[in-house]
């Protein structure tokens, strides 16, 4: 596996704001969950109707999921499984070959 | 050689390098091979000059990709239209026109040290890879680190953020070369290109604040005719406008830097996906990114030699 398969079981989550409350509650799960922002590319950028993508670790992707049903914000998986997808993006080229 | 080298996968710094050596090799009569100077990590930060040769001056392009780590598509994007130039000219009237009145300077990789760091360990890895001796968090934001509305609203002052703004603008030694390369060409750089990953989107000064810019109609112009010359590729479709009223305000980028130092045209391509993929953009959608992006670059060059 590539990066010795350090990215199983993470996902990404793209988050869809629709109001102020609903920034703030996910300022609030940020301060609880580590989160690496792919879009926008901080927090401090974060507004209403804003669409946030982020990384989340394999495991706090429970959590993530359990705290935006919780605060009813609308969220839906953009990858399932990030070490899937890395490793399709080089085609399965053998790891070796392409270091 | 070069007619073996797969432009339809993603390369590793080295190949790139070699890349780069064989190019200018094989093409003197077009390429020129410089180096701007040293990464933080020691590594050469070479660019290609693109054009034929005139002992007029001529107006200069300056396309800069990967300057965030994790965005492979951007090194692919400058090796492409390093590609599509040499193997065209001659045969395809718009970019020989282009090689004869105009310069390139193409950098298939600014943040040379992040590049390889996201080949070799972390994925995602943004900035580059610049020590902080006060903290154990690395690098910086290269796209926040010019001297232009430095470290303001969307840029951060903690070393382990990801849009670490540095100690101070021009930290970074890969920003200082390139911003030190263009001040000192800036008579005849008439327009900065700047690739980046994902949200489809051109964008052009300003970031930080919602005026707009003195030249805005000819930059407008340029901007729509871009995204409608990449809209007819694939039929894929691109925002655009200024930064701050499509995107976010938010400190100063590269694209404001340059702008504010007297290149008239300066743009930010934020390329495919939309987010399906992300930095994650299969190697079977390189061919038909860089072919829509190489249709949008060729509409801002043409542009520059007419008047506005």
């Amino acid at each position: 596996y590539q990066y010795n398969n350090r990215y199983a079981g993470d996902q990404v989550f793209r988050i869809t704001l629709t109001n102020d409350t609903e920034v703030q509650a996910l300022k609030k799960i940020l301060e609880l969950i580590k989160m690496d922002f792919w879009q926008p590319n901080s927090a401090s950028l974060i507004h209403r109707n804003a669409t946030v993508d982020v990384h989340v670790k394999r495991n706090d992707t429970q959590r993530l999921h359990a705290r935006l049903k919780l605060e009813k914000i609308k969220y839906r998986m953009l990858i399932a499984d990030l070490q899937k997808e890395i490793e399709k993006q080089t085609g399965y080229r053998s790891s070796r070959k392409r270091r | 050689s070069e007619s073996q080298y797969d432009y339809e996968v993603y390369h590793s710094l080295e190949e790139i390098q070699n890349w780069m050596f064989e190019m200018n090799r094989s093409r003197p009569e077009l390429v020129t091979m410089l180096s701007l100077g040293k990464s933080y990590e020691g590594r050469p930060l070479f660019v290609l000059q693109l054009g034929k040769r005139s002992c007029l001056q001529k107006k200069s392009v300056w396309i800069d990709c990967g300057v965030h780590a994790r965005e492979w598509i951007g090194p692919a994007f400058c090796q492409w239209f390093v590609k599509e130039a040499l193997s065209t000219y001659k045969y395809d009237s718009v970019m020989t026109r282009l090689l004869n009145h105009l310069d390139f300077f193409i950098m298939p990789v600014f943040n040379v040290d992040g590049y390889r760091f996201s080949w070799n360990t972390d994925r995602f890895w943004r900035k580059t890879r610049s020590k902080n001796h006060k903290f154990h968090c690395r690098g910086v934001d290269a796209n926040r680190n010019w001297k232009v509305k430095w470290c303001d609203e969307g840029a951060s002052s903690h070393p382990c953020d990801d849009t670490y703004c540095g100690p101070f603008p021009e930290s970074e030694p890969e920003v200082k070369a390139v911003a030190k390369f263009l001040r000192k060409h800036k008579r005849h750089m008439k327009a900065y290109i700047s690739i980046h990953a994902y949200a489809q989107m051109l964008l052009y000064p300003y970031s930080y604040k919602y005026a707009a810019i003195p030249n805005f109609n000819c930059v407008e112009s340029a901007a729509q005719n871009a995204v409608t010359a990449l809209y007819s590729a694939y039929g894929v479709r691109y925002r655009y406008g200024p930064a701050a009223t499509t995107l976010y305000v938010s400190s100063g980028s590269s694209i404001d830097w340059a702008y504010k130092n007297g290149i008239p045209y300066a743009f930010a391509f934020e390329l495919r996906d939309t987010g399906h993929f992300g930095f994650l953009l299969p190697e079977s959608l390189i061919k038909p990114t860089c072919t829509e992006t190489l249709k949008a670059v060729k509409a801002i060059a043409s542009g520059l030699l007419k008047k506005c």
